[in-house]
């Protein structure tokens, strides 16, 4: 089972035409091995871009240089998953 | 007993699987259950069928969960699915649209996928089929079918995530879809459920220009956002996929309309702002009741507009 620790989702909202350029720069870089769950398409919307543990201080270091605004939207997916793992498992006992 | 199954919670295929069996058992007055043809990795695909008689009546299409880790759209469809069931026989607006018309259901639109994601890779939105010269498995199904097929918006590495495939309907997901649809010749609406972002978007995504149907899809979407909005607040964003989102061509929607299904719609669910796609079970319930909102308004707008 691959497991995604330390792996974070940023939120992270653009303001201009240049700033999702920029994003669709960085959605070219597959070395990074980003996953985006929304992609950069207009300032109004806001994009969600997984990023690997060992990649998450580049991404941070090349959105910072560029003054784009971003949040963590998860701040460890594993932790999520772990949880979601045990919901699945508390209602399969209460099925049963 | 399989009356125990829990609604609000994420099941496995073959939870969901036997869910369908007991529906079409319990409800078979309306329910049966076909199948349409088999993944690549030969599962099942299974549609409910929702028919109070009649043959080649018009028919409504519905779909969700083409990308397979976007759990909450399998589980609102097997909601929903126990939704029209009961409904049938309750509610007026229902009854005369199942009197009328049917329904087809598919639950799963990537078993494979979403097996996957339930045993080895939580993150899989792909089909699993192998990609000949490249270590890469699976195409984005929703860039697979016939509708500017390799334009913007899809890759052509086998190793994206929006890889839209070797040909449009390569993958046999796609083509049973398109199969059935042809076969039946009578669907007059074609609807299909995906996470996450709150949108409700008509075609089209492979170009940037509006519909012929523009003026009333747009209209009927703006309908059945508020729909949604009027439940639990819930505000979705209406417009062409182009428009509202991006530019992305082999998709399902765009497809369906221009092979003569005015009413195609795409639904992008609840998002709270926190978890993505990622919703915890205790919003699926939610998330299904108003996204049923949405639905009905649009099924009910297809009844009463024969075209």
């Amino acid at each position: 089972l691959q497991t995604f620790v330390g792996h974070q989702v940023l939120r992270i909202k653009t303001r201009n035409e240049e700033e999702v350029k920029k994003l669709q720069l960085l959605e070219s870089l597959e070395h990074l091995e980003l996953d985006f769950w929304r992609n950069p398409s207009t300032p109004a919307h806001p994009v969600d871009v997984r990023v690997p543990a060992n990649n998450v201080q580049a991404v941070k270091a090349f959105l910072e240089s560029y003054g784009i605004e971003y949040s963590i939207l998860i701040e460890d997916l594993q932790v999520v998953l772990d949880q979601e793992k045990q919901d699945m498992e508390y209602n399969q006992q209460k099925d049963r | 007993s399989s009356n125990s199954f829990n609604f609000g919670a994420y099941h496995t295929l073959d939870e969901i699987y036997a869910e369908l069996d007991h529906l079409a058992s319990q409800y078979s007055n309306i329910v049966s259950k076909l199948q349409i043809g088999e993944s690549y990795e030969k599962r099942p695909l299974y549609v409910l069928k929702f028919s109070t008689g009649g043959s080649n009546r018009p028919a409504i299409w519905l779909d969700a969960g083409i990308h397979s880790r976007e759990w909450v759209t399998q589980a609102s469809a097997i909601w929903i699915a126990k939704k029209i069931a009961t409904d049938y026989g309750q509610d007026p607006s229902i009854t005369s649209l199942l009197n009328k018309m049917d329904i087809f259901l598919l639950t799963v639109s990537n078993p494979d996928g979403y097996v996957f994601t339930h045993t080895t890779n939580r993150m899989w939105r792909k089909t699993r089929s192998k990609n000949k010269g490249s270590v890469c498995f699976g195409v984005d199904p929703n860039r697979n079918w016939d509708a500017g097929f390799g334009g913007p918006g899809a890759s052509k590495n086998p190793c994206s995530d929006s890889y839209h495939g070797p040909s449009a309907n390569s993958e046999v997901e796609v083509r049973s879809v398109v199969n059935f649809i042809k076969n039946h010749g009578n669907v007059r609406a074609f609807l299909t459920l995906h996470s996450y972002s709150q949108l409700l978007m008509y075609p089209y995504g492979y170009k940037c220009t509006e519909p012929a149907d523009y003026a009333e899809l747009d209209a009927l979407g703006r309908a059945a956002a508020s729909s949604i909005r009027s439940l639990y607040g819930t505000t979705f964003t209406v417009g062409s996929i182009c428009t509202t989102i991006y530019q992305a061509s082999g998709g399902s929607i765009d497809w369906s309309y221009d092979n003569g299904i005015k009413y195609s719609f795409a639904f992008e669910l609840r998002d709270t702002g926190n978890y993505g796609f990622l919703l915890p079970a205790s919003q699926i319930i939610p998330t299904a009741e108003e996204t049923w909102l949405g639905l009905k308004k649009i099924m009910e707008h297809v009844r009463d507009s024969p075209y």
